[in-house]
């Protein structure tokens, strides 16, 4: 699943904005 | 005895209150502050037109990068929860994948206006009427009602937060590998909630409201993915070259 949402497991990976 | 459970104490249920209310504020695409200085302008008839006859797929287009910039800050929400960053990563995804267009859909009620039909888009105030080009009247027409619905309860933005962190942990999404984590913070979210309207003085019904609107929420999302299924049979190249990448992954 995280190969398949590499936006998404970015926006969760980086810190708190 | 000031317990609600066995294993979750008032002064637990105001905390993850306050926790959630603050990720809610902090991640709001508008503030308060903003909403009550906002004009809230109509779109003149000409501007109406003007998005009426926009080719098909530009509309989409404009309603796909709407759609994807309220999504991020979902994201963000999601991420200010503590429950939520402890959960693994594949469920972190698939409860975004799930839940974050319901969660869109349910903040909409703060920049809708009841009195004259209307939804803050692209810097204005408009009708379902704008949305003619995409051709999907009838979705339209739901996403407008669920709106007004959502504000006829006159949540608190408290209220509001809580309903969309109970949205987002929904433990009966497919794919999930620790269910029973997700189910935890549901059922804890689900108190605070209760706990939240309780202190509020909201009458008993107001739970029972919500409870429906997850429902209609699901329906909603389906729609625009059969919505969007029907527009990429025709328009293949536009979404791939046009649309978003995000929007592409969550609704692909």
């Amino acid at each position: 699943l995280k190969e398949k949402h590499k936006i998404l497991h970015q926006l969760l990976q980086n810190s708190t904005s | 005895n000031g317990e609600t459970s066995p294993t979750v104490s008032m002064a637990e249920l105001d905390h993850l209150a306050h926790i959630i209310s603050k990720s809610h504020l902090e991640t709001c695409q508008h503030l308060r502050e903003e909403l009550q200085q906002m004009n809230w302008q109509n779109l003149l008839q000409d501007e109406v037109e003007s998005y009426q006859s926009k080719p098909r797929e530009v509309m989409w287009q404009l309603c796909a990068v709407k759609i994807t910039e309220a999504i991020q800050y979902v994201v963000e929400f999601a991420k200010r929860i503590d429950g939520f960053m402890d959960l693994c990563q594949n469920d972190q995804i698939v409860l975004l994948k799930a839940g974050s267009l319901e969660v869109v859909f349910i903040r909409m009620c703060r920049v809708f206006d009841s009195q004259n039909n209307t939804v803050y888009f692209d810097g204005k105030f408009a009708g379902p009427d704008a949305f003619k080009a995409l051709g999907c009247d009838d979705l339209i027409t739901s996403v407008f009602d669920f709106a007004k619905s959502m504000c006829l309860l006159h949540l608190t933005e408290e209220e509001l937060a809580l309903f969309s962190a109970f949205v987002l942990f929904s433990a009966d999404r497919s794919w999930l590998q620790e269910k029973l984590q997700v189910e935890k913070m549901q059922q804890r979210t689900h108190l605070a909630l209760q706990h939240i309207l309780q202190k509020n003085q909201r009458e008993d019904g107001v739970l029972n409201k919500l409870r429906c609107k997850v429902s209609a929420l699901r329906s909603l999302c389906n729609r625009h993915t059969e919505k969007l299924s029907a527009f990429r049979a025709i328009y293949p190249d536009v979404i791939r070259t046009h649309f978003p990448p995000l929007y592409k992954e969550l609704f692909g």
